[in-house]
C-alpha cells in the first residue's frame, strides 16, 4: 500500500506490511502519531508502540494485540484500531475528547517472533521463540510469565506446554519491555490486551478467587461494554473475572496490570463466529474490528470520565 | 513449514461435570499431541482441540466410548491454511 488509506484492512499480512503500516500511520500523521520502540523481541524485533498524542505528560490508555500470535485477527483488528483512532481524532466528538486529555498507546505486534513464525514455519504457533536450556521445546506463553501469582497453579512448568510460564516472571523481553514501559509511565488508567478467540470480556483475577477491589465497577462497565459490542452484529460475549469465567490462570498480563494501580485492566476474546477458532476468515476482520471498537471505547470514555 | 494433513479441530461438549473431568483428562495424555484451542472451562462452554492425525481415531474412541458428545469443527485444517495462504498472496500480488 501506498498509504494508509490504500492498505487493504480486510485482510490478513506480512509482520513487515504491518511495520510499515505503522511507519505510514506515523508520517501521515505527524500531529498525532508517533512510535515508540519499547525494547525488542528475543529475535532481535522491535516491540513498537503507536502513541496518539495531542499533548504532553498526559494520562494514558494501552491497548495491545497479537501477545499469542496465532490469533491473526487481532493483529489485523489492531492494525484497524490505529487507522481509526487517527481518522476519528477532530470528527468523533467522544474519541476527540478522549485525545485531547489522554493519550493512548497501540501495541499491534505484542509477539513478532511468534508472529514471523506462524507465517513462516508453523501457523499454530502461540509462545514466544526463546529457546528453553534442557528442552527441545522453544518458547513461553507470554500470557502466563508475569509477576502475578507466578508460578502458581493456572500456568505449566512444562517448556513443552503451550501454557509454559517460563524459568521466571518477566523471563521474556517481549513481557519486560511492556513491564518497564508500564512503571515508566507511572499514569496509566486502561489497559487492554486483546486475544481470540471464544468471545468473552474479562477482568482480574486470573490466578485468585478473590475478588478484585474494584470488582463491581469492572463487572458493570463489562456489562456496558459488551452491551455495544453486541449492538453492532449481535455477537454474543460473555464477561466476567478470569477465574470465573474460564479457568484459574496465573502469571496473566491484566493482573499484573490491575496490581499496579491501573484499575481499568481488562482482556478480550474476540469473536468466532462461524467455528474457526484461529483461522477467521479474512472477510471477517473488519466486522471483528467494528465490533470490538465499540466495546474499547466505552472502556476508554468511562476511564477518561472517571478520573482516579 | 509444519503441515496440518489430516489434522482435525473436535467441538467437545460434556453434558455433566463428571464428562468435564474426562475431557480434561485429556489433556494429561502428552502423546496424543493435542493442541488445546479452547480450554475446558465449564459444562456450558464447549471445548475445541487440534487433533493431529496419528491421534484422531483413538481420541474419538475414547470419546465415544465415555458417550462424551463431539463434533469436526474443522474437517481438513491444512486446506482452510492453504485458502488462508492463497488469499494473502493474491492480497501481495494486488
Amino acid at each position: 500500500a501506498r498509504s494508509t488509506d490504500s492498505f487493504d484492512y480486510a485482510n490478513y499480512h506480512t509482520i513487515s506490511e504491518i511495520y510499515n503500516f505503522q511507519d505510514m500511520l506515523v508520517r501521515e500523521n505527524p500531529n498525532l502519531v508517533s512510535k515508540i520502540v519499547i525494547g525488542q523481541s528475543y529475535e532481535g524485533r522491535p516491540l513498537s508502540v503507536l502513541k496518539f498524542s495531542t499533548g504532553a505528560n498526559r494520562p494514558g490508555l494501552w491497548i495491545d494485540t497479537g501477545i499469542h500470535s496465532r490469533e491473526w485477527v487481532t493483529q489485523a483488528s489492531g492494525t484497524w484500531f490505529a487507522k481509526k483512532i487517527a481518522t476519528a481524532y477532530g470528527s468523533d466528538p467522544a474519541l476527540t475528547a478522549i485525545l485531547n486529555n489522554m493519550d493512548i498507546f497501540l501495541l499491534i505486534m505484542t509477539n513478532p517472533d511468534g508472529f514471523a513464525y506462524t507465517q513462516t514455519n508453523n501457523r499454530m504457533w502461540r509462545k514466544t521463540r526463546k529457546p528453553n536450556p534442557g528442552s527441545s521445546c522453544v518458547g513461553v506463553d507470554p500470557n502466563r510469565n508475569w509477576d502475578a501469582g507466578f508460578g502458581e497453579p493456572g500456568a505449566s512448568n512444562n517448556p513443552c506446554s503451550e501454557t509454559y510460564r517460563g524459568p521466571r516472571a518477566n523471563s521474556e523481553s517481549e513481557v519486560k519491555s511492556i513491564v518497564d514501559f508500564v512503571r515508566s509511565h507511572g499514569n496509566l488508567k486502561s489497559f487492554i490486551s486483546i486475544h481470540s478467540y471464544s468471545q468473552m470480556l474479562l477482568y482480574p483475577y486470573g490466578y485468585t478467587s478473590t475478588p478484585a477491589k474494584d470488582q463491581a465497577e469492572l463487572h458493570s462497565l463489562a456489562k456496558k461494554a459488551i452491551t455495544a459490542l453486541a449492538s453492532l452484529y449481535g455477537t454474543r460475549y460473555r464477561y466476567g473475572s478470569i477465574i470465573n469465567t474460564i479457568y484459574q490462570a496465573s502469571g496473566g498480563t491484566i493482573d499484573w496490570t490491575y496490581n499496579q494501580g491501573i484499575k481499568y485492566s481488562y482482556t478480550f476474546e474476540l469473536r468466532d463466529t462461524g467455528d474457526y477458532g484461529f483461522l477467521l476468515p479474512a472477510n471477517q476482520i473488519i466486522p471483528t474490528a467494528e465490533e470490538t471498537w465499540l466495546a474499547l471505547m466505552v472502556i476508554m470514555k468511562h476511564a477518561y470520565k472517571n478520573a482516579y | 513449514k509444519e503441515t496440518f494433513e489430516g489434522h482435525q479441530v473436535l467441538r467437545i461438549t460434556a453434558k455433566d461435570e463428571a464428562q468435564l473431568a474426562l475431557i480434561k483428562d485429556l489433556e494429561d495424555m502428552i502423546h496424543f499431541e493435542l493442541d488445546f484451542w479452547r480450554g475446558v472451562t465449564d459444562v456450558a462452554s464447549p471445548v475445541d482441540v487440534r487433533v493431529p492425525f496419528h491421534s484422531l481415531q483413538s481420541v474419538k474412541v475414547y470419546l465415544e466410548t465415555k458417550a462424551i458428545e463431539y463434533a469436526t469443527m474443522i474437517e481438513d485444517l491444512q486446506a482452510l491454511l492453504e485458502k488462508e495462504q492463497e488469499e494473502m498472496d493474491a492480497v501481495a500480488r494486488a
